[in-house]
């Protein structure tokens, strides 16, 4: 269903993650929701910031962080502006 | 759960009993570290405390359905503003709705304007692009720049008690079969496609070939994309993979995919006018739903992706769903309100509140240094319209509508109920 194209976004799977993965327990959907701004556009990056700026960041790194959160990567899918993580706890 | 990484921010956004804040510190650790974000806060980047400065910080939850079941600092929102004022200066928080009923909760802190950089001559916009109003005293500094992605907006549809018949889409039980009906057609469809393409070799060959139906014998074997390929633990087997694209190959992926399209998720924003979006979505086992969207802007080469992310919880004693999206509401060539009555006719709950985030054209400073671009009519009547549109979605009745006139953003909330 997609034309892709050059600039079209790729989707990684972590297998792993998904195995056993059982969300019987689940009972509170309303999510937490944090958004940190490090500057206030993509093309406005504090000097001396890497290029890409946050996307210079390596998954397994993100993955760190996300262990103190409780959650697992159950696949990336990266695009030229964005990295959208789907997450499981 | 989802995250989105962007250059210059990061969205984190979580369900369950999920420790969020715990990892604040961290998130602020790596952007200095790895990303070499400026920070402040010790001398050298080596050592352990250090965290990155942000330019600006929003946390922002709707109501817990079990609050005594959550941890750490989310055991009230008293604890979150706490832990938050312990980390930020300057943060402030809300709470905007009814106390007794459905009610959302915002921190939020103001622009860290110590970290604008001048803008450099190439990085600059050209004038019709956005409105410039340049400022000689600071140098090379425009008005447009402070805190404003173009088209900053964020609109967060939250419902709840959702129509029970409608929520066994997300279970795994009827997905699969949604998907076997489904599959099985394509399944035959690939196998002609293949026996005319390769001429030759007859249909009947095919058939042996790709294991699965055989055809036309007394006891048929229906072609079961899930139980006749995949090994005990639900994972694809190679021979699967020829049916499915390469990345789509787990159980729960597979059927997030057929469910996100047969729910009509997937026409939110269509791929007719999105070609290169992609929606990576998620079907958990019992049930639950998760997807994450990324929408590149339609034919503007590097003009800003946007994205939106969707989860869902059918069962009836906690059912919810949320979606979210920074899709700016005049690109989609919908009205706002046509996206959130397509996203409530696809979960039909029985309540919902909707979140709309607007970054102000005419910012804080450029007020006091009285250098506000008179808004011209039209565009005043067109958010006047836009607004009155947004008071009636279909079947709902709208029972709150409350404004924030925030630093940088206009806010405003809106609760519905089913009529």
């Amino acid at each position: 269903t997609f034309s892709p194209s050059e600039g079209t976004p790729h989707l990684t799977i972590n297998r792993e993650a998904t195995i056993d993965l059982d969300s019987s327990n689940a009972f509170e959907g309303p999510e937490k929701l944090l958004e940190v701004w490090f500057a206030p556009a993509a093309d406005a990056l504090p000097p001396g910031t890497k290029k890409n700026g946050l996307k210079a960041v390596a998954a397994e790194t993100w993955k760190e962080m996300l262990d103190l959160v409780n959650c697992k990567v159950l696949s990336v899918v990266e695009s030229e502006h964005i990295d959208a993580y789907l997450l499981s706890e | 759960s989802s995250m989105f990484v962007f250059p210059h921010k990061l969205i984190l956004k979580t369900c369950g009993t999920t420790t969020l804040l715990l990892g604040l510190r961290r998130m602020l650790r790596i952007a200095a570290m790895e990303a070499k974000f400026p920070f402040d806060n010790t001398d050298s980047v080596e050592d352990i405390k250090t965290a990155a400065t942000p330019y600006r910080v929003f946390y922002s939850r709707k109501n817990f359905l079990f609050p005594d079941k959550q941890h750490g600092p989310h055991r009230s929102w008293k604890h979150e503003v706490k832990f938050l004022d312990d980390m930020f200066a300057g943060g402030s928080a809300y709470m905007v709705g009814k106390m007794n009923g459905d009610h959302w909760y915002l921190y939020l802190t103001s622009p860290n304007t110590t970290l604008t950089p001048p803008r450099t001559p190439e990085n600059e916009r050209s004038p019709t692009e956005t409105k410039i109003l340049k400022i000689p005293s600071i140098s090379a500094y425009t008005v447009s720049q402070r805190g404003l992605e173009s088209d900053d907006e964020t609109l967060e549809v939250l419902m709840t008690d959702l129509d029970q018949e409608n929520a066994k889409q997300f279970y795994l039980e009827h997905a699969s079969a949604v998907a076997e009906g489904k599959y099985s057609d394509r399944a035959q469809r690939a196998r002609k496609e293949a026996a005319n393409s390769l001429g030759d070799l007859s249909e009947a060959m095919m058939n042996s070939t790709l294991s699965g139906t055989t055809a036309g014998s007394a006891n048929e074997e229906k072609f079961d994309v899930f139980s006749q390929t995949s090994s005990e633990n639900g994972i694809y087997t190679p021979e699967d993979e020829a049916l499915f694209p390469e990345d789509l190959s787990t159980e729960g992926h597979a059927l997030g995919t057929v469910v996100s399209e047969a729910c009509g998720l997937s026409d939110v924003y269509p791929t007719s006018r999105y070609p290169d979006a992609r929606v990576d979505a998620y079907l958990f086992t019992p049930c639950g739903f998760s997807a994450n969207g990324v929408i590149p802007a339609p034919d503007q080469a590097g003009a800003a992706t946007h994205y939106f992310t969707v989860h869902v919880t059918p069962e009836a004693q906690c059912s919810y769903a949320s979606f979210e999206t920074n899709v700016p509401g005049r690109q989609t060539g919908r009205e706002t309100c046509e996206v959130i009555e397509h996203v409530v006719n696809i979960f039909k709950p029985g309540r919902f509140s909707v979140t709309l985030f607007e970054a102000k054209s005419d910012t804080f400073e450029a007020r006091e240094l009285g250098l506000v671009a008179e808004q011209s009519a039209e565009t005043a009547k067109k958010a006047l319209v836009r607004s009155a549109k947004m008071e009636k979605i279909r079947g709902y009745r709208r029972v709150d509508r409350i404004v924030h006139e925030l630093d940088g953003y206009d806010l405003v909330f809106r609760y519905y109920e089913r009529e």
